[in-house]
């Protein structure tokens, strides 16, 4: 599962 | 952010920059699918609802805007600038959106990394920010008439693609927790359909020429 923080890029 | 990442996001900006360039200098779309336009829209949409939830930089939040604006932008000159509109190749644009839409959306109810209805959302928008460049490529291939700024706009969004992928094995190699598989293979496929345009441009440029598809 992939954490929020990970979802950093546009 | 490492220096791929940031040279891509500007490599991204600077391709929607070349459109609304091209756009409001020459009062005219000839040679863009609106399709594409419209799919980048609603990947744009779909991916940064996250706006609403998250946070991660005031660079996110910034660009994340511009490109929705940008993207919004685009598509109302497409659709409602009097003199821009007349420009538009309705006849040849003919690519079906639910071609793309419905499998997009398929595969993301199926193969996502959380069945909630944000996680899908932006799971669809990245199946369908890999293939919403079809409509544009399909467009070139049958128009033939491909002027420098629709062949550099779509240059800059391949670079973008392809800096995508150095600025992924850059984070591999750095960021231990940092694997996004799902990501990664979509932006494979995303960049391999450049391929055969890149292919076309660079050999058109070589040559000092315009670009010419065969």
């Amino acid at each position: 599962r992939i954490a929020k923080e990970l979802k950093d890029e546009l | 952010m490492n220096l791929f990442r940031l040279a891509g996001d500007m490599s991204h900006l600077f391709s929607i920059v070349l459109i609304l360039l091209k756009i409001y200098t020459s009062k005219s779309c000839a040679g863009l699918s609106m399709k594409t336009q419209e799919l980048y829209t609603l990947v744009f949409v779909t991916r940064y609802l996250d706006l609403f939830y998250s946070y991660v930089s005031l660079y996110n939040t910034v660009m994340k805007l511009i490109f929705l604006a940008s993207s919004f932008g685009i598509l109302w000159y497409m659709r409602y600038h009097k003199q821009v509109k007349q420009t538009y190749d309705r006849e040849q644009d003919t690519f079906r959106h639910y071609i793309l839409v419905v499998p997009c959306a398929v595969l993301a109810l199926i193969v996502n990394n959380e069945l909630s209805v944000t996680e899908v959302l932006w799971t669809f928008s990245i199946y369908l920010e890999a293939v919403a460049i079809l409509p544009q490529l399909v467009l070139l291939q049958r128009t033939k008439n491909v002027d420098n700024l629709t062949g550099q706009y779509i240059f800059f969004l391949g670079a973008y693609r392809a800096l995508y992928i150095l600025n992924w094995i850059y984070r591999y190699w750095t960021e231990p927790k940092y694997r996004q598989y799902l990501v990664w293979a979509a932006g494979l496929v995303q960049t391999g359909l450049y391929a055969d345009f890149f292919y076309y441009y660079l050999k058109s440029w070589q040559a000092g020429e315009k670009l010419r598809l065969p």
